[in-house]
């Protein structure tokens, strides 16, 4: 069996708006720790990830692991029936289901609507991400400054390259009408309202394609930050975290190389 | 050119 009780159904409509515009069809991972997911966009440029913690949820039951296919264009139409404030209730059999039941309630608790999602048999492939990454450079921003600096950019073109210096990120693009950049320093006060933290252990110039860095911005409801953590020569790892350690949403980036 | 996410992480 199992049983997972949303207060409000904000939080997985969220986090679906911020990986199904890259993904049409992924396992969702039920187990005793919470609900995951691991899946790449069809060109195999971009690895998403998502995890809603059990202690996301005011309800959570999974007696055994299981695994939902689901494709998420129709998860969503069934969540756009769901209030904001309504509370989400999956339920599965976990003794190979063919459906998950959606249930939202709202507040009074005087209208509740049932609903049944087919699942599918999705066949994907894992990969492995290593865990303790060091990285070269971490960069933590507020998630509007994030949209502000990838949707201007990714206007003029799609070829983004980041370089971080010492308390400095400049972001740059080249396009077919021209160029730009954009230079964000550290910010020097610790209770300022919209920190910007840079902390490097080398410096790093990599380019990315600006596309991908522009759809992540669909994430920036989740969280009020996000951080950028680079390489040379590695994926970007982008995560947007959920408040109290509910879970997060993070993206990994292939670079673009010089042939 | 762009890599590929798949040249990077290893299939489980």
């Amino acid at each position: 069996m199992f049983e997972a009780k949303l207060t409000e159904s904000t939080t997985i409509k969220r986090v679906l708006d911020a990986i199904k515009d890259l993904i049409q069809q992924a396992n969702f991972d039920c187990s005793a720790d919470g609900l995951s997911l691991q899946a790449m966009d069809t060109p195999h440029v971009c690895l998403t990830t998502m995890t809603l913690r059990s202690q996301a949820f005011e309800v959570y039951r999974c007696d055994r692991p299981l695994s939902m296919g689901i494709n998420l264009s129709s998860i969503s139409k069934i969540l756009k029936c769901a209030a904001s404030k309504d509370s989400v209730k999956i339920v599965a059999d976990d003794e190979g289901a063919d459906c998950a039941e959606f249930i939202f309630e709202n507040e009074s608790a005087d209208r509740i609507a049932h609903f049944e999602l087919k699942l599918m048999d999705i066949d994907s492939e894992h990969l492995s991400i290593p865990e303790d990454s060091d990285y070269q450079a971490i960069i933590s921003m507020p998630s509007a400054e994030y949209r502000r600096i990838f949707s201007d950019l990714s206007i003029i073109g799609d070829t983004i390259t980041i370089e971080i210096n010492k308390n400095t990120a400049c972001f740059s693009v080249e396009g077919d009408i021209g160029n730009g950049s954009l230079n964000l320093a550290q910010t020097d006060s610790a209770d300022e309202k919209n920190p910007v933290t840079i902390n490097v252990k080398e410096p790093v110039k990599m380019t990315f394609p600006g596309k991908y860095l522009n759809t992540f911005t669909k994430a920036v409801p989740i969280s009020e930050f996000v951080t950028l953590c680079l390489t040379d020569g590695n994926p970007l790892a982008i995560e947007f975290s959920l408040p109290d350690e509910a879970g997060f949403v993070r993206y990994f980036l292939a670079p673009k190389i010089d042939q | 050119m762009q890599s590929s996410i798949t040249s990077f992480f290893k299939k489980t």
